[in-house]
């Protein structure tokens, strides 16, 4: 028996919104631990890793390790069904074919269950080394995602650019080039407005906008995005989800002709 | 011009 509870759906709501536009399909692995996915977009380009941890849960139960294929776009469409208020539980059998979706309303008026059918997934699972990197950039999660939306009006991809004086993103195109520079912030009164650099030796690595617009979507996960760069490695792009786990997305960087 | 690199090509497959 797999049984997982979280009273505010909201999250579980926000988790989906942060992956279906960049994965069609994933695995879902359950242990005592908790939800564990990585998966690869379609083009293999980047990777979601998303780890929800049991103690998160206001309720959860794993008898035995389960690998849950499921399709994304599905489990989207079932958690707008779900209302804003409501409580979510997850609930399998240990050998399942199905997995399904309870809403309850806070007032337990009224009760939704949607069954969803698992699918068979052939999945490639990667060996990501633990790395320390050259820089760590902590920002406003809403500050980032303006500058991904920004620049992606003037090219492509953007170059990620870190000092010690800050990190400046830049994009290019036909039609001119756009720059925009952030300083660490002098105080750090307020936290979730902060940017903090942490650089061990200066980056400069260059991304795909597509990619970056899909990572922006889980902002509202967290008021604070951290990225982890180094030379010729993929970025990682992480927000943590309140006290309950993260997802870190990995970019492969584009490199020179 | 930038070519794109697949992450598949930095992570080993377990």
């Amino acid at each position: 028996m797999f049984e997982a509870r979280l009273v505010q759906s909201a999250i579980l709501k926000k988790v989906l919104d942060a992956i279906k536009d960049l994965l069609t399909e994933a695995t879902f692995e359950c242990s005592d631990s908790g939800i564990q996915v990585q998966a690869m977009d379609n083009a293999h380009v980047s990777l979601v890793s998303l780890n929800l941890r049991s103690d998160g849960f206001d309720k959860y139960r794993c008898d035995r390790n389960l690998s849950m294929g499921m399709s994304i776009a599905c489990m989207s469409k079932i958690l707008r069904c779900a209302g804003s208020e409501d409580t979510v539980t997850l609930r399998a059998l240990d050998n399942p074919e199905n997995i399904v979706f309870i809403f309850e309303s806070p007032n337990k008026e009224k009760l939704a269950e949607y069954e969803m059918k698992l699918i068979n997934m052939d999945q490639e699972h990667l060996g990501i080394p633990e790395t320390s990197y050259s820089c760590i950039v902590k920002m406003p999660s809403q500050e980032f995602s303006r500058i991904c939306r920004d620049l992606s009006q003037f090219g492509e991809s953007i170059t990620f650019a870190c000092s010690k004086e800050g990190i400046k993103f830049s994009a290019s195109g036909d039609y001119g080039q756009a720059t925009i520079k952030l300083a660490q912030t002098a105080d750090a009164d307020n936290e979730e407005e902060a940017v903090s650099v942490n650089m061990q030796e200066p980056v400069k690595l260059t991304f795909s906008c597509r990619y970056l617009n899909c990572f922006i979507k889980a902002g509202p996960l967290c008021a604070q995005v951290q990225l982890s760069m180094s030379n010729d490695v993929p970025l990682v792009c992480e927000y943590k989800i309140g006290d309950i786990g993260h997802i870190r997305y990995y970019l492969a960087p584009k490199i020179d002709d | 011009n930038h070519a794109q690199k697949k992450i598949s090509s930095f992570f080993s497959n377990i």
